[in-house]
């Protein structure tokens, strides 16, 4: 049946890198890092991945705008993954007509 | 994705979307955020864990939002919006939304801005006032507006209905969400609209249907109804 989904507080006053913390006290960072991963895998092909990877980490400081620069940069090294498949992330949420 | 904005009787203003993805894992990772600011909410929204932009969210006492993709099924859109982002450095659709709820002083100023400020793609913003008469449908190109669809409660025209297509072309034949909406808006009554029966009208199907996610339903001028309830694949 329907469920209401977990709510967290985010405080725009604390520095962007930090400010995603209560979402890890919601979800569990494996859990996240699993989950980011099949939807990475599902939205766009192995062998494009590696090519994104790769343009996205020479251009990461050039295409994030802040905070959301900040805040994803954040959150990859809370969960341990890589900023580029973080960023890869918010594209593929975004890109479903790919 | 489908939008409803409507107008009841008295002037309230109700707004209501269901995000359709077809990734079951989603509804595991969706969450309402209340981003603070000096201590008060600032504004409210629902994202995907991970993802820091918003596709819903409510800045109370102001307006609400909604954002529906704006597909044109065709298989390069992925890498213009790729070139967009990376070479124009234009901002995600979500990320736009995000920053009016945070910046705009109001209906009228978020209107604006989501009409006018470049993004990746195209999509259609759904937004809603907490005055009478304050609810339209931005559809949007890449770098402005296409076209704007305001309610028009004194010609008919109490709620708008917003899924994946351009409101002045027919949907295509296999989707029957948006006749399926309208149908049951009308069947509803302008009388009859609330929260409660907006809700209703979203859980319908199809206009709920197997990749439904969640649905929101909010109000601007009553912030503390803002309500999403993730639904069951």
């Amino acid at each position: 049946s329907d469920f209401a989904p977990p709510t967290i507080d985010i405080n725009l006053d604390d520095d962007p890198q930090v400010r995603w913390l209560p979402l890890f006290k919601a979800f569990d960072s494996d859990f996240l890092k699993k989950a980011a991963q099949e939807v990475i895998d599902s939205t766009i092909p192995k062998w494009l991945h590696k090519v994104l990877r790769a343009l996205v980490k020479a251009s990461e400081k050039f295409i994030l705008p802040k905070p959301y620069g900040e805040e994803i940069r954040g959150m990859a090294s809370h969960v341990g993954a890589s900023l580029s498949d973080i960023i890869l992330l918010n594209f593929a949420y975004e890109a479903t007509a790919f | 994705c489908t939008s409803i904005v409507a107008q009841d009787k008295a002037g309230n203003l109700y707004h209501g979307r269901n995000l359709d993805y077809p990734q079951s894992v989603l509804r595991n990772l969706t969450v309402n955020v209340n981003f603070r600011k000096n201590g008060k909410i600032s504004y409210i929204g629902t994202t995907f864990a991970g993802y820091v932009g918003l596709w819903t969210g409510q800045s109370p006492y102001k307006f609400t939002v909604s954002g529906d993709q704006r597909d044109k099924g065709h298989r390069w859109d992925f890498w213009k919006n790729m070139f967009s982002a990376f070479m124009l450095r234009r901002s995600l659709v979500s990320w736009l939304v995000r920053e009016t709820l945070e910046k705009a002083e109001d209906f009228e100023d978020a209107a604006l801005r989501l009409s006018k400020i470049p993004i990746i793609t195209g999509v259609y913003y759904i937004v809603a006032g907490a005055r009478a008469g304050e609810g339209l449908v931005i559809t949007r190109d890449r770098k402005g507006p296409a076209d704007i669809w305001p309610l028009n409660p004194l010609q008919g025209g109490w709620f708008r209905v917003e899924t994946n297509f351009d409101h002045w072309r027919p949907a295509p034949a296999k989707d029957h969400r948006r006749e399926a909406a309208e149908k049951a808006m009308n069947a509803t009554g302008q009388e009859h609209i609330n929260m409660y029966s907006l809700y209703k009208v979203l859980s319908l199907s199809p206009v709920c249907n197997s990749i439904t996610i969640y649905t929101t339903t909010m109000s601007a001028a009553s912030p503390e109804k803002y309500t999403t309830l993730v639904r069951p694949p």
